[in-house]
């Protein structure tokens, strides 16, 4: 390669290590209150980390698997020896994280293994959205890997917006597929006023001068995903929870197994700031042997202010897709957005039966809007991938029912309120069900020739 | 990646670093470590680098309890680290197998055919 390797290491000497007390306190409000649903956070490998041995504070979450997780949330601020390097160059900014709207793009640049093959691994790039946030704590679905602790993550802008804190983490053994990352204002706001604290003023004045200028309240949610991403809803039912999508003041559309046919009550709690939760009660189910898992919510309540969004008509494979929902997190912060590419358009008859993304899709996704770029609504989230013979959880490879599929019988349900043609996601041909068994669909027989 | 990411990538590039830490080799006694995590170069001119804290973790006089919720202060001052702590910060520019390129073991990771 033509291209100049990494400079030599330089020493460095430790100035100070900080932690951002807001990260720690959205990380105990997150991760720490619920012992059933054990969150695991990892930098050695793919695979989950063996539980703690003994119940621990914070639900085994601040459990010590190696320094780089006893340390979660903590962060160094080093000075190289020597002069770093003369020229100024362009300056790093930094972007208040506030200021970013979930979905927003970003860029992880780290050196996946750390310091192995840095001529190799030194400034990968990731590229995801921010999926969530709870103050200084941000979610990202960039794919990071182990070692790229500590790595920046930058806005499209070029501005500094985090840092990662953990690169891959678990909930009930089951990988999620997003990145655990601090803001990188409120570590800096926390590390300038910590070397003023420990008599170092000229480098506290230096770091005060990264930061940006003190910002208006944060934006309200979501708003650069286009406004039928505030469509989605968290779906309660009993002692289960899931997500759907609000297609009509009244109307709500499920999977079955979030909410049954049985199930009396449903509270629907929409993500649009400010709108109260609603509740309703199951107008349709599918049948337990229809491969279709939808169910209808008919809200006893308006939904306010919330722009239902356009239902798509067509597919295409490899464009930019989204999907939101509440998987994770459930109302702990509101819904998470993941990105991809629809992966796989299944087609019987020429007609579209099922929508595979490589979005990351978690346990509590299901009923989640599928959104294209321009925020059409593709389908509705059903599952993930899990391997039986090893429990291994791909999130990334997940299942959505076409919006095709269900369009007819919403259109007819929303002008007459008649549920019949519902009945027909009950009745799907044969090859229908063998796609969603994932099994081969059958080759038409052989024509005789007589 | 193309235009539309070009200022994040140079931004990246040129903040993006690898820190490594381990302690002083001693008589009679393997040196401990070394662990290494990812950094961004905040200052270039001043050599100002923030990094993840875990690295420093095994080098804690007080030992990583410390870093525990509720433990203690939300910052430590240098002093906390032992003596023998050795840090070291490579950056770019580049990727590829430059001329630097050093030959050695390279751990447990390898490249399975697929």
């Amino acid at each position: 390669s033509a291209q100049p390797a990494p400079r030599a290491p330089a020493r460095a000497r430790l100035l100070l290590l900080v932690c951002c007390p807001a990260f720690r306190a959205g990380f105990a409000r997150l991760f720490g209150g619920d012992t059933a649903e054990q969150w695991r956070f990892a930098g050695s490998g793919p695979e989950p980390p063996a539980p703690p041995q003994e119940s621990e504070d914070q639900a085994g979450a601040w459990a010590d698997e190696g320094p780089l997780l006893a340390a979660l949330g903590w962060f160094a601020l080093l000075c190289v020896e020597g002069s770093a390097e003369a020229a100024a160059g362009p300056r790093l900014s930094v972007a208040p994280a506030a200021s970013l709207p979930k979905g927003a793009p970003l860029l992880a640049c780290g050196s996946p293994f750390g310091a192995f093959c840095p001529d190799i691994f030194l400034n990968s790039l990731s590229r995801g959205v921010l999926s969530n946030a709870a103050g200084p704590l941000l979610l990202t679905d960039a794919r990071c890997l182990p070692g790229t602790e500590g790595a920046g993550v930058f806005s499209a802008r070029g501005a500094l917006v985090a840092l990662v804190a953990a690169p891959l983490c678990w909930r009930a053994r089951e990988w999620v597929g997003l990145s655990l990352l601090c803001a990188a204002d409120a570590l800096l706001h926390a590390a300038a006023h910590a070397l003023g604290r420990l008599g170092s003023p000229a480098e506290a004045r230096l770091l005060a001068s990264l930061l940006p200028p003190e910002e208006p309240p944060s934006p309200p949610l979501l708003p650069e995903l286009g406004a039928a991403w505030t469509a989605a809803v968290l779906v309660e039912c009993g002692s289960v929870w899931g997500s759907g999508v609000a297609l009509a003041p009244r109307l709500v559309l499920t999977c079955r197994h979030v909410a049954p046919h049985e199930a009396k009550r449903v509270l629907v709690r929409p993500a649009a700031p400010k709108s109260s939760p609603v509740w309703g009660k199951v107008v349709f189910a599918t049948q337990d042997t229809s491969p279709y898992d939808v169910a209808v919510v008919k809200l006893e309540e308006n939904l306010r202010g919330i722009p239902f969004p356009v239902l798509a008509t067509h597919f295409h494979e490899g464009e930019d897709v989204c999907v939101v929902g509440f998987g994770a997190f459930g109302q702990a912060c509101g819904p998470s957005v993941t990105s991809g590419i629809l992966s796989a358009v299944v087609e019987v008859k020429d007609a579209p039966v099922m929508l595979q993304t490589t979005c990351a899709v978690h346990g509590g996704s299901s009923g989640g809007p599928l959104f294209s770029d321009l925020g059409e609504l593709l389908g509705i989230v059903t599952s993930n991938t899990r391997d039986n013979s090893t429990g291994a959880t791909y999130p990334h490879l997940n299942f959505s029912i076409p919006v095709t599929v269900l369009e007819p019988a919403l259109e007819q349900y929303r002008q007459t309120g008649d549920l019949q043609r519902f009945g027909e996601l009950d009745r799907p041909g044969e090859q229908v069900r063998v796609v969603w068994r994932l099994q081969r669909v059958p080759a038409e027989p052989p024509r005789s020739k007589l | 990646m193309g235009r539309r990411w070009g200022l994040a990538l140079a931004a990246g590039e040129r903040a993006g670093c690898v820190v490594s830490a381990r302690g002083a080799e001693r008589p009679g006694a393997e040196a401990e470590g070394p662990w290494s995590c990812s950094g961004v170069l905040l200052s270039r001119s001043a050599g100002l680098v923030l990094c993840h804290g875990g690295i420093v973790a095994p080098f804690l006089r007080a030992g990583a309890g410390v870093l525990q919720p509720g433990a203690g202060p939300s910052f430590l001052g240098a002093e906390s680290c032992r003596d023998d702590l050795r840090l070291h910060v490579q950056w770019g520019p580049g990727r590829g197998a430059g001329a630097g390129a050093r030959a050695g073991p390279r751990g447990a990771l390898c490249t399975p055919p697929c």
